[in-house]
């Protein structure tokens, strides 16, 4: 931001804090531009890197103030850390919505970009249900376009809904390497769970030595 | 097979089998995983009781003697491409950790970065032959990411060429390495260097700590295991107090920074040097993140297509817990992160690779953001799939709390990345200090 701000080009995944500068001018809210569509990938990771860009911009601002009131720089840093940790976090939530996006462009099979592309933007979208103050904030998302996030989303939810056993199945693990009784492939769940619990040490014998020792002489005394 | 989760498998709108490719880099990468899973899983050798049902003592005991067997077995198969190593050693060990694991991920990746040639000759034949078992011994008592604080000293003594160790105060005990208690006859150790009357920071020195003949602990060494933990049973996590322990000068990691006999100090081109294992493994765990969540996500998803609970229309039999739609919503959006943060774990791979390679032609240019993408990811995305593996745990109701899910093994497993090869709030710190300084 520092760097950026003083006008030296960054590359790698900062890059976009080369555009540091222009928003080094406070612009209110109503006067930017917001994201127009909520089922366009590129515009949420647009969206992701300007939501970045934003709180790097606010926590490195927040340090300058901090700065000139604390008497030593690591106060400063001490008393803005909460914002930086969310500049950190939107920094890499856009790192990796990023990654996703540009993972479906190396995809060639229709059916298969087809369903990673759903779930690559359900991946997205669920992030600013649980972000949203800062799409807010930040002017990149109006308040009907939340509500349309999160219609977009259930929307998501059903399509995914008659893919999801098969998209856990290409993660390929074997019965033996998920060593799970619920997470058995063929499924057959409840009859594997009782023989499971046979196998308990607690039932190497059908009077444990507890009551022996303990439960019947208790009851012997009341 | 369950009729519901054969419907499901009728009713997939892709090939499985090409996604499975995509994830895993290629179809020839599928085939020789399952190559490698079938050794493994076919092997009597690794068949062992119910882990669930054994006392720690004993599943510390079972899995030594799995990962004797495993490095026999890498042998006999002559399996030496680390991914395929890498591959082989997740599979045996599932959900738990292996015994040397450190030894694997810590010791011998020092040993190849921070080695000079000479020191390369000498420690890689020991520790590749297992005549030096090791372990990386950096976080304190009293100090965790914080590094610099480190107390542990290392002062060389120039008139026998030699480095004195030190813990001097209790909090300066090394505490949690994988390996160290029980395990290890040697410790890449990370100490304070003093020479000619100065402190030049932070160093890493190999220092044995088990006779290699006996394995008992060499004199002025003490050291154990730091008893039981949340999970992580199979590992002997250790505590190591060294009192003049006294190491020859070559013992230093000298790949960078050097001491000479006389006691003079050479600086590393890069501080961030020192720390390069640990970039190497927050790299790693991003894909761990990946592993670990949708192997919960498997575990949910199938669970979720089984199981029939309550009523969705009035009369009508209980529907697959699947169709609700707040389970979609507790499941789905952690299946897509699932699938993001495999891609990222590739990404960060690739990326670390790369790196790597050009450090090592002396292009120092992209550590400092590597450095930093490696910590802030770590920190994101273990959080996420932490908090994920829960939430999976409870989207299996009841059941997901049983040790037979797998779930809380999982978890257990899991959830120590947030707080090992540093904490994550102390990551994203690290992070914004780059992003501030961009």
């Amino acid at each position: 931001y520092t760097q950026a701000s003083a006008g030296q080009q960054l590359s790698g995944m900062v890059s976009y804090l080369n555009q540091a500068r222009d928003r080094l001018q406070a612009q209110p809210v109503s006067a930017r531009p917001t994201v127009v569509d909520v089922s366009d990938l590129a515009s949420l990771v647009e969206a992701y890197k300007q939501r970045a860009a934003r709180l790097v911009g606010t926590a490195a601002r927040n340090l300058q103030v901090e700065m000139q009131h604390s008497q030593r720089k690591e106060d400063a840093w001490n008393n803005t850390s909460i914002d930086l940790v969310r500049a950190s976090d939107a920094h890499c939530h856009y790192v990796v919505v990023k990654l996703f996006a540009a993972k479906l462009g190396e995809v060639g099979d229709t059916a298969i970009h087809s369903v990673l592309s759903n779930l690559a933007l359900l991946y997205a979208l669920h992030g600013i249900t649980q972000h949203s103050g800062d799409f807010l904030q930040a002017g990149l998302l109006s308040v009907p376009q939340l509500s349309l996030v999160s219609q977009r989303l259930k929307e998501l939810l059903r399509q995914l809904r008659a893919d999801a056993v098969p998209l856990v199945d290409a993660f390929d693990y074997r019965d033996e390497m998920l060593d799970s009784v619920l997470g058995r492939y063929d499924g057959n769940v409840y009859e594997h769970m009782f023989e499971w619990a046979k196998r308990s040490p607690l039932n190497r014998t059908e009077v444990h030595e507890s009551y022996h020792k303990y439960l019947k002489p208790l009851q012997s005394k009341l | 097979m369950n009729p519901d989760i054969l419907r499901e498998r009728g009713n997939a709108s892709f090939n499985t089998e090409i996604l499975t490719n995509i994830l895993d880099g290629g179809a020839e990468k599928t085939q020789r995983r399952r190559e490698i899973e079938n050794m493994v899983i076919s092997d009597p050798d690794f068949q062992h009781e119910d882990l669930n049902f054994l006392s720690r003592s004993e599943r510390y005991d079972a899995a030594v003697k799995k990962s004797a067997q495993m490095i026999l077995k890498l042998r006999e198969y002559g399996i030496s491409d680390p991914e395929e190593i890498y591959c082989y050693k997740s599979i045996f060990k599932g959900h738990h950790h292996e015994a040397l694991g450190l030894h694997f991920v810590m010791f011998l990746p020092t040993l190849y970065s921070q080695c000079d040639a000479e020191q390369r000759r000498k420690w890689l034949p020991l520790a590749l032959s297992f005549r030096v078992l090791g372990t990386y011994a950096q976080t304190e008592m009293g100090h965790g990411t914080h590094i610099r604080a480190l107390e542990t000293t290392s002062t060389y003594d120039p008139s026998t060429q030699e480095f004195v160790l030190n813990s001097p105060t209790i909090t300066s005990i090394k505490w949690w390495p994988g390996g160290l208690g029980k395990t290890s006859n040697h410790a890449v150790v990370l100490a304070q260097l003093h020479t000619q009357g100065r402190c030049h920071g932070l160093h890493a020195f190999i220092v044995p700590i088990r006779c290699m003949r006996t394995h008992k602990p060499l004199p002025g060494v003490v050291v154990g295991d730091i008893g039981p933990k949340f999970g992580f049973d199979e590992v002997d996590n250790g505590y190591l107090k060294l009192e003049n322990v006294r190491i020859p000068r070559d013992n230093m990691l000298m790949k960078y920074a050097k001491v000479e006999p006389d006691g003079t100090y050479v600086k590393p081109p890069s501080d961030k040097l020192t720390y390069g294992t640990m970039v190497f493994i927050r790299s790693m765990i991003v894909g761990e993140s990946a592993r670990a969540l949708s192997k919960a996500c498997t575990i949910a998803t199938r669970y979720s297509a089984v199981r029939h609970q309550s009523e969705l229309r009035p009369g009508e039999p209980e529907p697959q817990i699947l169709d609700y739609q707040t389970q979609q919503h507790k499941l789905l959006p952690l299946l897509a992160t699932a699938y993001a943060f495999h891609f990222v774990g590739q990404y960060m791979n690739r990326t670390y690779h790369r790196i790597t390679s050009d450090i090592s032609q002396g292009d120092f240019s992209e550590l400092p953001e590597l450095h930093a993408l490696s910590a802030g990811l770590k920190a994101f995305t273990t959080w996420a799939a932490s908090a994920g593996i829960e939430v999976c745990r409870m989207a299996c109701g009841g059941h997901g709390y049983s040790h037979c899910s797998a779930l809380p093994a999982i978890y257990v497993t899991f959830t120590p990345t947030c707080t090992y090869e540093g904490e994550n709030t102390v990551m994203m710190l690290q992070t914004a200090r780059f992003l501030v300084k961009s």
